[in-house]
């Protein structure tokens, strides 16, 4: 799996828990029966476009410093 | 356009607000100074209108929160998550919630408390996100500078919400440049440490030999101090510092500062008469150090290495760079050559042969 290809634990964590926290990627993974690899790859890649960093569906150095940026939290919709 | 899952919008135009309590950093006259400014950044491109209300709860509360406030969002500590906003609805629904332990400001000190509120209120009026980096609904904190304009991708989304103001004269938007974009000029361009970055508004778009792409990107990134809009800029390599001009203002960079000392106004530090207010664009020639500043269709000359004007300038720009016709718009060197750009057509001019040997469109720097 892309993410784990760096060896580094704390970056899978950071971008698991970016995407958990901005991407509802816990929420999809409970209502999609696809792999939690899957999933994080294809938050990992809708992350990337927003922001116009190269789509490699990688929680590679780039997106990894865009992940640790100040930003905004827009809470989702559900109750 | 991008709006949030499901559309959510307001359906009245008139919209109430209250305050539920403070950051300690700022007094409170600046806290609602900067809510009521952000307010108005939307109210200025829409129909909607705002009103404080003190005795009930508004439509869209604002509040302060540390750590974890039961909205299943809990906030972070200093830094990263900054503030979140719940889409348009009653209760919750478009209330803003800030992180109690940033530091708020109310300068270009992390974080701007009105850039935040204004971002955020883009969530309680049902915007979600934009790709456009240039945006305010940029998802990550930029950069706050005090000429804040709303992008147009930003009044774009919130009218195809609210519609367009009712005021005679519809306000239009800063938008963000694409380098393949074929009629894109720029306001300077620059060597910097053998890479090329050529400026745009409040923009920067850099090209290097490593990276197939060019980066866009906005300059306060990398130079919190410098404005937008630049001059003209260029680069002394040889003590490695990169000059920045705007109206009769130098300033004068290293790495990521801004040396001590400057801005500096470039009569004092080069030498101009009074009346040049302004440089259209500069280059120095690195094998020389001999500096050419262009100012409408003539051009000084300045030495590096004596820190002073040359003598019998200013000269006809067309006379000494044959083919440069045009007033020069920005101009850098790469190896034998000078590239001048004139709006979007730029010329090579051969400083061994001194004459123009091509003439191109200007994005071809960017592997369009």
């Amino acid at each position: 799996f892309p993410v784990f290809q760096d060896g580094l634990r704390q970056n899978v964590e950071t971008a698991w828990k970016y995407l958990e926290k901005y991407y509802n990627l816990g929420k999809d993974l409970q209502a999609k029966n696809v792999t939690s690899k899957e999933v994080m790859a294809e938050k990992l890649r809708q992350m990337q476009q927003l922001f116009g960093l190269k789509v490699t569906g990688n929680s590679d150095p780039e997106t990894l410093r865009a992940m640790s940026k100040p930003r905004c939290g827009v809470p989702d919709v559900a109750p | 356009y991008a709006i949030t899952y499901n559309n959510p919008r307001w359906t009245k135009t008139h919209l109430t607000y209250s305050i539920l309590n403070y950051t300690p950093y700022l007094p409170r006259a600046v806290v609602e100074n900067a809510i009521e400014r952000a307010f108005k950044v939307w109210s200025d491109v829409t129909p909607l209108t705002f009103e404080r209300v003190f005795e009930e709860e508004g439509d869209i509360v604002f509040s302060f929160h540390r750590g974890d406030h039961g909205d299943n969002n809990p906030f972070d500590g200093p830094n990263y998550g900054l503030a979140h906003t719940f889409p348009p609805g009653p209760r919750l629904g478009g209330d803003v919630h800030y992180d109690l332990d940033e530091t708020w400001t109310d300068n270009s000190e992390n974080f701007n408390l009105f850039y935040v509120t204004a971002h955020e209120l883009g969530h309680s009026l049902g915007l979600t996100h934009s790709r456009d980096i240039g945006a305010l609904m940029f998802p990550s904190y930029t950069w706050y500078t005090e000429d804040f304009v709303l992008n147009q991708d930003d009044i774009n989304r919130i009218q195809a919400l609210y519609g367009p103001s009712p005021n005679p004269i519809q306000p239009t938007g800063a938008t963000t440049p694409h380098p393949c974009d074929s009629h894109l000029t720029f306001d300077a361009i620059t060597t910097f440490r053998g890479e090329v970055m050529f400026f745009k508004g409040r923009f920067y778009i850099r090209v290097n030999n490593f990276m197939p792409e060019a980066e866009l990107n906005l300059i306060g990134i990398l130079w919190p101090n410098l404005p937008g809009k630049l001059d003209a800029a260029y680069e002394v390599s040889m003590i490695d510092q990169v000059r920045y001009f705007k109206g009769n203002k130098v300033w004068a960079v290293r790495e990521q500062s801004v040396l001590r000392g400057f801005p500096r106004d470039i009569h004092s530090f080069f030498g101009f008469p009074s009346n040049v207010t302004h440089i259209d664009a500069a280059v120095s020639e690195e094998e020389t150090g001999k500096t050419y500043f262009f100012v409408d269709h003539m051009y000084w000359r300045y030495d590096e290495n004596t820190r002073s004007m040359d003598s019998g300038y200013p000269r006809l720009t067309a006379e000494d760079f044959p083919g440069i016709n045009d007033k020069v718009d920005d101009v850098f060197q790469k190896g034998e050559n000078f590239y001048f750009f004139h709006q979007s057509v730029q010329h090579r001019f051969n400083l061994r042969i001194r004459r123009v040997d091509d003439s191109r469109d200007s994005s071809t720097w960017f592997n369009c």
